[in-house]
């Protein structure tokens, strides 16, 4: 239910909402999270775009990673062998080195790479290359309903038809909501099941009301 | 790696040097 590309405005198609400050999107996505009784492991806001062909398509406009400070790192799950750890770690290791404009060295691994990448931090590394489109995917149905999806419980992600909440199920996410905005989608999730809160659906439309 | 887009580079530059951070206070 995901598109493989980012999509680049089109000249003919229609102007898309101007774009906001990547540090007040970023500042939004911690006020939502760090302000909220409820315990949230990430939140990521989808921006809404047009691609080569004028359709409208949510891609990565920015994300907050909080982490399971309760659990502790030590103690975060991972459902990963070994070989899979070896790959995030690679993985990680790469990014690394494409953000600091260096090759991947031993001093890399000592600080960043070395420890466990958890099952919550790859779904949400992955997440960064991921695309939808409208209808598609949990937060393109949110955008397209303009109505707020809210799946919790292990259960109903698992057996959900949105490949997004089955894998956010199998790297541990317990609840997965979406909430469109004018611009977008915000999408929280939690390794715990938190139940609907119109108090969130309020913070999100007042933090992400951006023609305000 | 080298596909990941330049728009992407500041959250993933932000989640790196929080993630260091974590590992420091863990």
């Amino acid at each position: 239910s995901s598109a493989s590309t980012s999509a680049a405005p089109a000249s003919s198609a229609p102007a898309p909402a101007p774009p906001f400050n990547q540090e007040t999107l970023q500042q939004r996505l911690q006020a939502l999270i760090e302000g909220a009784r409820e315990s949230w492991t990430y939140a990521i806001f989808w921006q809404s775009s047009y691609d080569y062909s004028g359709a409208s398509v949510l891609g990565w406009g920015d994300g907050y990673y909080k982490g399971d400070e309760e659990k502790g790192r030590g103690k975060s799950k991972t459902t990963s062998s070994a070989a899979e750890q070896e790959h995030r770690k690679k993985v990680l290791r790469e990014l690394n080195s494409l953000i600091s404009g260096s090759a991947p060295s031993a001093d890399d691994s000592v600080d960043a790479v070395d420890e466990e990448v958890t099952d919550t931090e790859w779904f949400f590394l992955v997440s960064m290359t991921q695309s939808f489109v409208n209808g598609g995917g949990l937060p393109g149905q949110a955008f397209f309903n303009s109505s707020p999806v809210w799946v919790a419980g292990a259960d109903s992600l698992g057996s959900s038809t949105c490949e997004r909440a089955r894998q956010g199920q199998i790297f541990g996410l317990q609840t997965i909501v979406c909430i469109p905005s004018e611009n977008g989608v915000v999408e929280l999730g939690s390794t715990e099941v938190i139940f609907e809160s119109s108090d969130l659906m309020n913070k999100v439309r007042v933090l992400f009301n951006f023609s305000n | 790696p080298s596909a990941v887009p330049q728009a992407r580079k500041a959250s993933l530059a932000r989640f790196l040097e929080k993630r260091k951070e974590r590992m420091m206070n863990a």
